[in-house]
This record gives C-alpha cells, sequence and structure tokens, in this order.
C-alpha cells in the first residue's frame, strides 16, 4: 500500500494519529498512549481496480492502460483497507479494575481498490 | 469547504482541516468506547496504589510465561490461544479487593466486575492472589469462602464454597475461583465476596494498608461471547 502526500489524489493511507492526552483519556487508559486511527482516501479508477495500492508491476501498468481505455472506464472502485491490526489497550474501568483487551481490526496498515 | 475542495473520492465538499481533525477525534472516541461496549469513558473512583499495581501486572506476566511454557502452539505475544472461536476478543481483568466487614480473626473482601465485560463475555479462567505474612511455627489452617449475591435479598450473600488451605509459609498463595466469578457473570451485580478465617492468635488476615503491595487480587481471563447465530433452513 501507499502512504498518502500532501497532494495525493490516488487511493492511499492517510496517517492519522489520537494522542489520548489531548482528548483527555490518559487518566483512564494506561497504555498505549494514542491511537493510530489511520484510514483509506483517495481515487479508485476502475483499470486501478484490485491491485493492492498503487505498486503495480509494468504487466499489470499495460494492462491497466487497455483496461483504461475501456468503455466501463468510467465506473468507479473503491479505497478500501486491505491489511489491518488490533489494538492492544490496558485500561481502568469504572470499578477500578485493570483490564486488557485487544480490539480486532482497529489499526489500518494499508489500503488498496476493490 | 471554505476552500471550495471537493473530496477526490466522493465529491463533497471537503472540511475545513480544523473541523475534519474535531470530527475524526470524536469518530475516535466513538469506535473505541463502542468496542468496549462502554456507555462513556470510565470516571476511575479510586485507583489502586501503585504498589498493588504493579505486584498484579509482574503476576500476570509471569502466568502468562508459565502459560507458554505449559501450552504448545502460544502465540508469539504470550497470549494463550483461546481454546474456542479464534478471532474472539480477549480480555484480562485484574480486580483489586475492597475491604468488607472484619473482626480481629476474620475479614471480608469484595472483587466488582463491570457490568459492560460480565454482560457479554465468558470467564475462562480466574485465580484469587492471597499474601501470608510470617505467623508462628508449620503449616497454618486458613479457611477462604466464596460468597456470591444473594438472589433471595439485597446485600445478602450465599455461600458458593468453602476451601481450607495450609499455609505452609510466609508468600502468595492461590486459589482457582473461576466457578465462582463464571456464574457471577450471569448476575445483576457481578460481585465476588471472599471470607478468610485464620487461627484466633494470627491477628488479621490482611495486610494493614490497602496502599501495601501484597494487597490481595484476582486475576480473569475472558473471551468475547459468540455472536448468537440463528441459522434459517
Amino acid at each position: 500500500g501507499v502512504d498518502c502526500g500532501a497532494d495525493s489524489r490516488m487511493c492511499c493511507r492517510q496517517e492519522f494519529f489520537v494522542d489520548f492526552k489531548e482528548i483527555g483519556w490518559e487518566d483512564w487508559i494506561i497504555q498505549p498512549e494514542g491511537y493510530h486511527m489511520n484510514y483509506c482516501a483517495g481515487l479508485c479508477p476502475l483499470h486501478m481496480a484490485g491491485i493492492p495500492g498503487l505498486a503495480a508491476s509494468f504487466h499489470t501498468a499495460v494492462l491497466n492502460r487497455i483496461k483504461a481505455a475501456s468503455a466501463a472506464a468510467a465506473v468507479d472502485s473503491c479505497c478500501v483497507p486491505t491489511q489491518r491490526r488490533p489494538l492492544s489497550l490496558l485500561y481502568y474501568d469504572r470499578d477500578s479494575n485493570i483490564v486488557k483487551t485487544d480490539i480486532p481490526d482497529m489499526i489500518v496498515d494499508s489500503c488498496g481498490c476493490t | 469547504a471554505a476552500t471550495g475542495e471537493r473530496c477526490p473520492a466522493c465529491g463533497v465538499a471537503a472540511l475545513a482541516p480544523g473541523a475534519q481533525r474535531d470530527a475524526l477525534l470524536a469518530l475516535a472516541k466513538r469506535s473505541i468506547l463502542a468496542k468496549l461496549r462502554l456507555p462513556a469513558r470510565p470516571s476511575v473512583p479510586q485507583l489502586p496504589s501503585r504498589g498493588a499495581r504493579l505486584t498484579a501486572l509482574r503476576t500476570v506476566r509471569a502466568q502468562r510465561s508459565d502459560a507458554a511454557a505449559a501450552i504448545p502452539g502460544m502465540l508469539r505475544d504470550g497470549r494463550v490461544p483461546p481454546r474456542s472461536g479464534p478471532g474472539l476478543q480477549e480480555y484480562e481483568i485484574l480486580s483489586f479487593a475492597e475491604p468488607g466487614s472484619s473482626t480481629s480473626h476474620r475479614a471480608r473482601l469484595h472483587f466488582r466486575f463491570s457490568q459492560e465485560v460480565a454482560g457479554s463475555t465468558e470467564i475462562l479462567q480466574a485465580t484469587l492472589y492471597l499474601f501470608w505474612a510470617a505467623r508462628g511455627r508449620g503449616a497454618q489452617p486458613v479457611t477462604v469462602r466464596l460468597l456470591q449475591p444473594d438472589p433471595a435479598g439485597p446485600n445478602t450473600t450465599v455461600l458458593a464454597s468453602e476451601t481450607r488451605l495450609e499455609v505452609p509459609r510466609p508468600g502468595w498463595s492461590t486459589l482457582d475461583v473461576g466457578a465462582a466469578v463464571r456464574s457471577l457473570f450471569g448476575h445483576e451485580t457481578p460481585r465476588l465476596t471472599v471470607e478468610l478465617e485464620v487461627p484466633e492468635d494470627w491477628g488479621s488476615p490482611l495486610p494493614s494498608d490497602r496502599g501495601d503491595s501484597r494487597w490481595p487480587f484476582v486475576v480473569a481471563r475472558a473471551q468475547a461471547r459468540t455472536p448468537h447465530r440463528v441459522h434459517r433452513r
């Protein structure tokens, strides 16, 4: 997958870090210090469909040019997560117990076109 | 919207940077609370003492590495693969004792579990950790009673089990309380009461100060309940 740059327009992963201190949650969340709430954004024209991110081989690029020339090129596909991992949290619940849990699929590692 | 920019994918007017950040922070909060099944962020009334926290966290880590040695196919990060349903969210809960009524040689402790966790998980394992300071010579008999809320009336309890421990020497001893905690998780107020009774000449079975790093605690491992699926043919 590809990380978004300042002026990326094609499908890429936008990094977004939530600092728990900034939102006043550092008193009940012991670990970690924040949450990487990355998300996918950008265009997925049909000739890009089905490849993970923009990194494509020469063969795929030629195939894409052929697809792009076809009439159906106007239909887009979607920019979605292609790899995700759990968010491990260590926090206090309202009875002052310490709870550790791994919330599945909370952090997006890479994006691609459907 | 001020810049007239539009989202390249869906064409909606792009949010101003500040508004976008606020929207994302609000989304992050909603997302984490929803996944933890919490209606709002918990207001933590009273933190357990630093000593008690560190002791309990070290115990959990040691328990996990022992389990790693004992169970083949252990996951790399020390988590025990769930017995049933891979990929179900797992919880490890450290519950610190709240002191209840006590006499010279008998003491009651309360362990509370939050409704959010109790209502959506099933207990895989639960262990009570008790520290015995040096007392008299030779093994000493200690009685541990597990009490549960009595459905018949508020603030009354019924005896769930009674165990006699022979405490050979000062140090930590453990007691499996999995069955008692498991049956609690169906109750309105999931609260486990433990009653300790020691020989008359021992004095109190509890450390004198709640901030003591040898304060009793329970380590429980729970797993999200498999979503109830209805199959229609």
